[in-house]
């Protein structure tokens, strides 16, 4: 995605040759109209596949996956990674492990908001080890819903996500692919 | 708003006499096209205040604020309320009092996302005691920038925030003013 691509080179910051600081306009502060054109093609490429639902993970996971919703016309739930005031209903539950603080995390939705047989869109902000998508994807399918993809604003590709993904067998769409932050600049995929 | 006090009193969920439980919509599931119409409304409300950013809290805020951000063409940049992998900047910071907990903890937003005469709209889904509203319009004030309002999606009229924050002077819209859940019914004021 072209916009995206121009974002990222010219607002992105490189932090040790493997994180993508993007806060001015995904993780902290939101361009809301970069993430309408983020969600209008995420809703082009799955148009085909009647989605019925889109799932994320709070809280960067949120708006790229609410505009998607909006062009779907599809709901959006996300996934909490704590206990919430009015979140006590049956849930599904995953685990996450995280590399960096070495520690496993429990995420959760409330079954009433996937059912037996949703159409599931996954979409997340950036995939990286692919801990949390695998997650999402394993409570979709502990609901015996279908995933029909995984939708990524900003994937790299560098690390075990993207291919951990598609071994397990499903579809993954990313919008900006880097095959590199080596010496702090950022390289993007070629081709797919 | 219509259509949003049509959702809450056929979706709605009243707790113990206090809570309004809207997971379906709001603050677990959420609706896009109601989050569509919130943001227009806040635009609208807004309209002729030469709104510069939005901020909210997450998760829950995230949505209802970036719909304003696009309908108001501006930035939209949530607090967080624990460390993030990429939030290391100079912070503003400020203290929220959790009633329930009986804890205070502390929310931040990077300064570089508030500067100085920016014209703020705070926006965020429920306002009950005030502590994360009061809270985020403190960040604003610390940053020299000027609170011009704070739209809320749903008004718990019963408890203290609404009249504490009109109390320091701002501006406050909220799109359904609850006078009540005693009883597990939901009782709206009739008049401003
Ligand atoms: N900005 C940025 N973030 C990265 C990058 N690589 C991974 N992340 C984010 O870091 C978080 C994962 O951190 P950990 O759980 O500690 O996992 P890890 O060490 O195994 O990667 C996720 O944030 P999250 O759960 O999505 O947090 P939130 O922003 O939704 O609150 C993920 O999206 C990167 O290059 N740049
Ligand atoms: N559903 C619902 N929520 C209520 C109601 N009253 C307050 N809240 C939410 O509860 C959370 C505040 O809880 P505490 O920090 O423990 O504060 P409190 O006990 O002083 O109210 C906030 O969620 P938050 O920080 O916005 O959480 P998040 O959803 O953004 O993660 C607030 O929006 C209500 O009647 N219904």
């Amino acid at each position: 995605m072209k916009v995206l691509q121009e974002k990222i080179t010219k607002h992105g910051q490189v932090i040790s040759g493997r994180i993508l600081k993007v806060d001015s306009f995904l993780n902290h502060q939101i361009d809301p109209e970069l993430m309408h054109q983020i969600g209008l093609e995420f809703a082009q490429l799955f148009s085909s596949d009647e989605i019925t639902k889109i799932i994320t993970i709070e809280s960067s996971g949120i708006a790229p996956a609410v505009m998607a919703g909006l062009h779907l016309h599809v709901p959006v739930v996300f996934a909490r990674k704590r206990k919430s005031l009015t979140l006590n209903d049956d849930l599904l539950s995953s685990t996450v492990f995280s590399f960096t603080k070495n520690e496993t995390n429990e995420i959760s939705i409330s079954k009433k908001y996937i059912k037996e047989n949703d159409r599931v869109l996954i979409i997340d902000d950036f995939l990286a080890n692919g801990e949390a998508a695998s997650a999402l994807a394993e409570m979709v399918e502990k609901a015996n819903a279908k995933v029909m993809g995984i939708g990524i604003v900003i994937e790299k590709s560098f690390q075990k996500g993207a291919n951990k993904l598609k071994d397990q067998g499903y579809r993954v769409e990313s919008l900006a692919r880097i095959s590199s932050l080596a010496d702090d600049k950022v390289t993007f995929t070629s081709e797919k």
